[in-house]
């Protein structure tokens, strides 16, 4: 369901369900996330006027009632504790200015008919209500532009995750993107005879299944070889020449000292499920890389021929010491063969004779991050990471936030970082002209 | 609410323009630290 081409109307979600939003300050990589603090209610705006005669555009003040992610309920002065005319717009893309924007622009501030018949004297009027209040920042489209503007384009080359085998890389070209988020080609299966895309994934920039070419070899990630016969160069989708990314574009990773006691093969520990990212499990370490990156196998459900182990770096939120799932009453998905209610982790490291990871390896800090649950937001399906869809905060542990998709069974729900790159801040999608996924049903 | 953002809240002062002339007000806005 296409909510940009529907119109998903945010505002009348957000008053059903409680008009509970994350801020914009939650997402650190959400444009004007450092700006956002100075965002608060009861800033006054210069807005469009749709409630006049008058053939010109005309503007007229308004002030924040209320703030949901980029959206904000706003009232034209005069109304005063009238909320019937109340209506929300999206402080990132609408026609709302600092107050002063209109002077400087040859715009006019007219009020709406009907509270301009009650006004006086319209410059006393104005004076009482906008000396000494807030308005927007001055630069706060300039922000905004500056927030948009990417490392990535269309023909640069990356190493990506294989989909179809999770535990290689593969090339692939930048394609597409929008709001940071990156449309890539599998490079030996991108574009079919008469160009039509046979494979893409999609990722943020800063996702850290997205690497620069030449990662896999450096920390030893296998990697899928592109065929000798692959040339996307020659095509015409991509009109500049193939250029290869570089380290500096990619977010830089928490250091990670691998002295003697590192991760070490066969060590436990509890992993979100790559597959379903609704499962922590029971898992391994499978193999040690460099630079601070593990492979991780899921006990109990491998193949047996590594092709199912997965790569996380020694900061990812996705690996937890063993006994986390126990100390934050999480379901932990254990080994086929044994019964969540009876399983324990010392019992099962004597039977398998290994011994658990290290806590003070994980990054498991709390940092603050200001989610709570009920929170709405725009969250990436990352089994099918094409889709940027309605989510609320179900539950949050540590830096670990259960993402719901509303209207999906909870069965669909999601683990995902505090800081990933794949959550939004509502109006996001708005925003960047990224399609927004409406929930399924009636919620 | 901007300590600490490299921002700082400023008295400004702005322009106001309507049909019946225009004047100024002062109000407060952030901005980058100069």
């Amino acid at each position: 369901q296409d909510a940009t081409l529907a119109g998903f109307d945010w505002g009348s979600y957000l008053e059903k369900s409680g008009y509970l939003a994350a801020p914009v300050t939650c997402f650190r990589h959400a444009p004007l996330c450092a700006q956002w603090d100075d965002i608060c209610v009861g800033l006054k705006v210069e807005v469009l006027n749709s409630y006049t005669t008058l053939h010109a555009k005309v503007y007229w003040i308004a002030s924040i009632v209320l703030l949901a992610g980029y959206k904000a309920l706003l009232r034209f002065e005069g109304f005063e504790d009238d909320d019937s005319r109340d209506f929300w717009c999206n402080l990132g893309t609408a026609d709302v200015h600092p107050i002063g924007w209109c002077a400087v622009n040859s715009k006019l501030l007219v009020p709406p008919q009907e509270i301009h018949q009650k006004i006086e004297d319209l410059k006393s009027y104005l004076m009482e209500r906008l000396v000494g209040a807030d308005t927007l920042p001055v630069d706060f489209h300039v922000k905004m532009a500056d927030s948009m503007r990417f490392a990535f384009r269309q023909g640069i080359r990356v190493e990506v995750v294989d989909r179809s085998q999770v535990r290689r890389t593969r090339l692939a070209v930048v394609d597409t993107v929008i709001g940071g988020r990156l449309r890539l080609l599998y490079e030996d299966e991108g574009l079919g005879a008469s160009g039509e895309v046979l494979s893409d994934f999609w990722c943020h920039m800063q996702s850290p299944l997205v690497h620069y070419v030449g990662w896999s070899e450096r920390v030893g990630h296998s990697i899928k070889r592109t065929g000798p016969n692959v040339n996307m160069d020659t095509h015409p989708a991509f009109r500049k020449p193939l250029q290869d990314s570089v380290p500096h574009q990619f977010k830089r990773l928490r250091t990670v000292y691998m002295g003697e006691t590192f991760f070490e093969k066969g060590m436990k520990l509890e992993a979100v499920d790559p597959l379903n990212l609704g499962n922590i499990c029971v898992a391994s370490v499978r193999k040690v890389l460099l630079d601070g990156y593990i492979m991780v196998g899921i006990d109990g459900v491998e193949i047996g021929d590594g092709s199912d182990w997965f790569c996380y770096h020694a900061s990812s939120y996705a690996i937890l010491p063993v006994g986390y799932c126990q100390d934050n009453n999480i379901p932990l998905t254990v080994p086929t063969g044994y019964v969540q209610a009876t399983f324990t982790w010392p019992k099962y490291l004597e039977e398998t004779g290994t011994v658990a990871a290290p806590g003070r390896l994980f990054n498991t800090d709390d940092i603050g991050h200001g989610f709570t649950s009920g929170m709405k937001l725009e969250a990436v399906d990352l089994m099918e990471p094409r889709l940027v869809c309605v989510a609320t905060v179900r539950r949050c542990v540590g830096r670990l936030l259960l993402l719901h998709f509303d209207g999906w069974e909870p069965e669909f729900d999601q683990w995902v970082d505090c800081q990933s790159p794949e959550i939004y801040p509502v109006g996001w999608c708005e925003i960047t002209g990224y399609q927004l996924q409406a929930p399924i049903g009636p919620e | 609410a901007a300590e600490g953002t490299g921002r700082k809240w400023e008295q400004k002062q702005v322009q106001i323009k309507t049909l019946e002339g225009e004047f100024s007000v002062t109000m407060w806005a952030s901005d980058d630290k100069k």
